[in-house]
Protein backbone atom coordinates (compact mmCIF):
# COMPACT_ATOMS: atom_id res chain seq x y z
CA UNK A 1 0.00 0.00 0.00
CA UNK A 2 1.30 3.58 -0.72
CA UNK A 3 1.92 6.06 1.92
CA UNK A 4 -0.99 8.81 2.15
CA UNK A 5 1.62 11.24 1.73
CA UNK A 6 2.73 12.21 -1.97
CA UNK A 7 6.62 11.81 -1.46
CA UNK A 8 8.43 15.08 -3.93
CA UNK A 9 11.29 13.85 -4.34
CA UNK A 10 13.87 17.42 -4.41
CA UNK A 11 16.09 18.22 -6.65
CA UNK A 12 19.51 19.58 -6.16
CA UNK A 13 20.53 22.37 -8.87
CA UNK A 14 23.80 23.96 -8.56
CA UNK A 15 23.74 27.32 -9.94
CA UNK A 16 27.29 28.71 -11.22
CA UNK A 17 27.44 33.20 -10.75
CA UNK A 18 28.38 33.44 -14.56
CA UNK A 19 26.22 36.56 -14.64
CA UNK A 20 26.05 39.85 -13.08
CA UNK A 21 22.04 38.97 -11.89
CA UNK A 22 20.80 35.84 -10.47
CA UNK A 23 17.58 36.24 -12.42
CA UNK A 24 14.87 34.58 -10.46
CA UNK A 25 11.83 36.31 -9.26
CA UNK A 26 10.73 34.59 -5.73
CA UNK A 27 7.04 34.65 -3.91
CA UNK A 28 6.26 33.04 -1.14
CA UNK A 29 7.25 32.74 2.40
CA UNK A 30 5.99 32.09 5.84
CA UNK A 31 2.48 32.97 6.95
CA UNK A 32 1.80 33.43 3.38
CA UNK A 33 -0.20 31.40 0.85
CA UNK A 34 2.76 29.72 -0.03
CA UNK A 35 4.89 28.85 2.76
CA UNK A 36 8.20 28.06 0.85
CA UNK A 37 9.61 30.59 -1.83
CA UNK A 38 8.60 29.72 -4.95
CA UNK A 39 10.06 30.74 -8.02
CA UNK A 40 8.06 32.95 -10.54
CA UNK A 41 10.54 34.21 -13.23
CA UNK A 42 13.58 33.63 -14.89
CA UNK A 43 14.88 35.96 -16.57
CA UNK A 44 16.91 35.40 -19.73
CA UNK A 45 20.66 36.24 -19.08
CA UNK A 46 20.69 35.81 -15.77
CA UNK A 47 22.66 33.00 -14.05
CA UNK A 48 19.64 31.13 -13.47
CA UNK A 49 18.57 31.08 -16.88
CA UNK A 50 21.99 29.85 -17.82
CA UNK A 51 22.32 26.88 -15.72
CA UNK A 52 19.08 25.24 -17.10
CA UNK A 53 17.70 23.28 -14.47
CA UNK A 54 15.49 26.14 -12.18
CA UNK A 55 12.17 26.53 -13.71
CA UNK A 56 9.41 28.75 -12.93
CA UNK A 57 6.87 26.50 -10.64
CA UNK A 58 10.14 25.26 -8.67
CA UNK A 59 9.86 25.34 -4.87
CA UNK A 60 13.00 26.12 -3.08
CA UNK A 61 13.42 23.66 0.07
CA UNK A 62 17.66 25.45 1.13
CA UNK A 63 19.97 27.53 0.02
CA UNK A 64 23.15 26.52 0.15
CA UNK A 65 22.20 23.88 2.61
CA UNK A 66 20.18 26.74 4.58
CA UNK A 67 16.81 25.23 5.22
CA UNK A 68 13.96 28.07 3.83
CA UNK A 69 11.31 26.72 5.93
CA UNK A 70 9.77 29.16 8.60
CA UNK A 71 10.90 31.93 7.21
CA UNK A 72 9.23 35.02 5.89
CA UNK A 73 9.42 36.31 2.49
CA UNK A 74 12.02 39.17 3.19
CA UNK A 75 14.52 36.74 5.09
CA UNK A 76 14.54 33.47 2.13
CA UNK A 77 15.09 36.55 -0.08
CA UNK A 78 18.08 38.06 1.80
CA UNK A 79 19.65 34.24 1.79
CA UNK A 80 19.45 33.90 -1.82
CA UNK A 81 20.34 37.51 -2.56
CA UNK A 82 23.28 36.69 0.26
CA UNK A 83 24.56 33.38 -1.29
CA UNK A 84 24.40 35.31 -4.77
CA UNK A 85 26.94 37.96 -3.57
CA UNK A 86 29.19 36.10 -1.23
CA UNK A 87 32.40 35.80 -2.92
CA UNK A 88 33.23 32.58 -0.81
CA UNK A 89 31.43 30.70 -3.55
CA UNK A 90 31.23 30.67 -7.54
CA UNK A 91 27.85 28.57 -7.07
CA UNK A 92 24.52 28.50 -5.35
CA UNK A 93 23.32 24.97 -4.48
CA UNK A 94 19.52 25.40 -4.52
CA UNK A 95 17.47 21.73 -3.50
CA UNK A 96 14.24 22.32 -5.06
CA UNK A 97 11.10 20.46 -5.65
CA UNK A 98 8.62 20.24 -8.36
CA UNK A 99 4.87 21.41 -7.66
CA UNK A 100 1.81 18.65 -7.37
CA UNK B 1 -4.51 35.23 18.24
CA UNK B 2 -7.56 34.77 15.14
CA UNK B 3 -7.42 32.19 13.27
CA UNK B 4 -7.37 33.16 9.18
CA UNK B 5 -9.04 30.87 6.79
CA UNK B 6 -6.63 32.36 3.87
CA UNK B 7 -3.29 33.57 4.13
CA UNK B 8 -2.40 36.60 2.17
CA UNK B 9 -0.84 36.55 -0.76
CA UNK B 10 2.96 36.78 -0.65
CA UNK B 11 4.90 39.84 -2.12
CA UNK B 12 7.33 39.01 -4.92
CA UNK B 13 11.29 40.12 -5.02
CA UNK B 14 13.22 40.11 -8.15
CA UNK B 15 16.82 38.64 -7.32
Amino acid sequence: TGSPVPVLSATLVQVVKNANTLGIAIEGGANTRQPLPRIVTIQKGGSAHNCGQLKVGHIILEVNGISLRGREHKDAARIIAEAFKTKEKDHIDFLVVEPR
Amino acid sequence: REKRLTLPPSEITLL
